[in-house]
């Protein structure tokens, strides 16, 4: 199946979004 | 999607459930008694509200150790997932706890979390922090030291995300072999 791949951009975004 | 809760809704799924495990050395109890299992999460937003809501690892007292594992994999050795394999190893002198520790170990996790070998990302099992007033320690943890290709691939993913120079070496080693030393150093069976 497909691997669900985050990068670290994205994580980053994550942390500071509210 | 009518089923799905309100909390679920908006959160970015993550390709494996992991573990936080908290080590506590309590030299009045055995070793399996001192390792709690914290938490599970497997979504971005959950890994994120935990990481703000637990203690800085550089602010743990000496003797503590931190591991996140996927769901299923216990943080030792013995682990039917864990017995073949090995770990590479980030071993940080007593002055960079103040300025690189909580970095590299935050590094560590969006490596597991974001899947950040490929197709390698199969073989690692998880990661361990301990802190010791002897020099701190990260490790990653993969199943099978004969995996070779995999295992030096992680080695060279995980350095670059690290942001090591060149110049630095880090080593990977055998739990086999680890389990076994009589001396304190473990032999490195690769290295990048």
């Amino acid at each position: 199946g497909t691997r669900i791949i985050y990068d670290r951009k994205f994580l980053m975004e994550c942390r500071n979004s509210p | 999607r009518d089923v799905m809760p309100t909390d679920q809704m908006d959160k970015h799924p993550l390709q494996n459930r992991w573990a936080l495990w908290f080590f506590k050395n309590d030299k009045s109890k055995i070793w399996q008694a001192n390792l709690r299992l914290v938490t599970k999460f497997d979504t971005v937003e959950d890994f994120w509200a935990l990481h703000n809501h637990i203690q800085l690892a550089s602010k743990l007292t000496s003797g503590c150790d931190y591991s996140i594992f996927k769901d299923g994999i216990e943080p030792m050795w013995e682990d039917n997932k864990n017995k073949r394999g090995g770990r590479w190893l980030i071993t940080l002198p007593k002055q960079q706890r103040r300025t690189d520790l909580d970095h590299f170990w935050l590094e560590t996790l969006m490596c597991l979390i974001g899947e950040a070998f490929d197709e390698y990302s199969d073989d690692v099992c998880g990661a361990v922090i301990n802190i010791r007033a002897k020099g701190d320690k990260i490790a990653l943890w993969t199943k099978e030291t004969e995996n070779k290709e995999a295992v030096i691939h992680i080695g060279r993913v995980y350095k670059e995300r690290l942001g090591l120079s060149s110049k630095v070496v880090i080593g990977y080693q055998a739990h086999a072999d680890t389990a076994t030393k009589s001396s304190s150093i473990a032999k490195n069976k690769f290295v990048v």
